[in-house]
């Protein structure tokens, strides 16, 4: 473990608190994509079907189902308790754009050709695009609530700080995974207009409005 | 490419 991992998934969970207080609080989903969250669930599911099998730690074990737990009940909040502010004309996006590629890509580039490596992979790809239908539906709305664009920043800066750890890792212990780290450059390369729209707007109090 | 290791990130 190091510093910027430790930022990185202290960012993350960040980011989901931020997302269930939003819910919790305004009692409403609105401006959430619902299909990012089913796909951060699958990216999820995939990636800690290990978490029974394999014991790293404690944090490790309790970072895993907390992450699958509240992504689940996201999920719920979306489509069950708050179903009525849930905005699903703007969450128009086509999911299976995204999974089909991303399921042929693990097929053909990964580390080894064994059924949880390939997951592993899916799992690893899925999650470098799975924000696009949340950034999808903000351009179609033209607009997104402060508390979303904090949500969006926390989790866009999660990989960054991964990118960062990576680079740390790879001198500190000659730890280097291609596919982790081109996979994170994808992720937050796809946050980079939005962080530009962040720092220049939500930081001096204005929202969030693209041009529509 | 890779260095085999436990997966032990997130």
């Amino acid at each position: 473990m190091n510093i910027f991992r430790l930022c990185g998934d202290m960012s993350h969970l960040a980011a989901i608190i931020i997302l269930l207080l939003k819910m919790w609080k305004t009692r409403s989903v609105a401006g959430i994509s619902g299909k990012s969250q089913i796909l951060f669930a699958t990216v999820f599911t995939a990636r800690y079907l290990d978490l029974f099998t394999s014991f790293i730690s404690i944090y490790n074990t309790c970072m895993k189902v907390f992450f699958i737990g509240t992504v689940y009940f996201t999920i719920y909040l979306i489509y069950m308790k708050f179903k009525a502010t849930y905005d699903s004309n703007h969450d128009s996006f086509r999911v299976e754009f995204l999974i089909v590629p991303v399921g042929g890509l693990a097929f053909l580039v990964n580390h080894e050709f064994a059924p949880l490596e390939i997951i592993w992979t899916f799992s690893i790809y899925l999650e470098s695009v799975a924000i696009l239908p949340q950034l999808f539906m903000i351009s179609k709305t033209g607009e997104a609530e402060t508390i979303t664009s904090h949500y969006l920043f926390a989790l866009g800066s999660y990989r960054a700080l991964y990118l960062c750890n990576w680079i740390y890792r790879y001198y500190a212990e000659g730890f280097f995974d291609l596919i982790a780290v081109v996979a994170g450059v994808v992720q937050t390369i796809l946050y980079c207009d939005f962080f530009y729209l962040y720092i220049t707007k939500v930081m001096k109090g204005k929202k969030i409005s693209l041009p529509a | 490419l890779s260095v085999a290791y436990k997966k032990d990130e997130l």
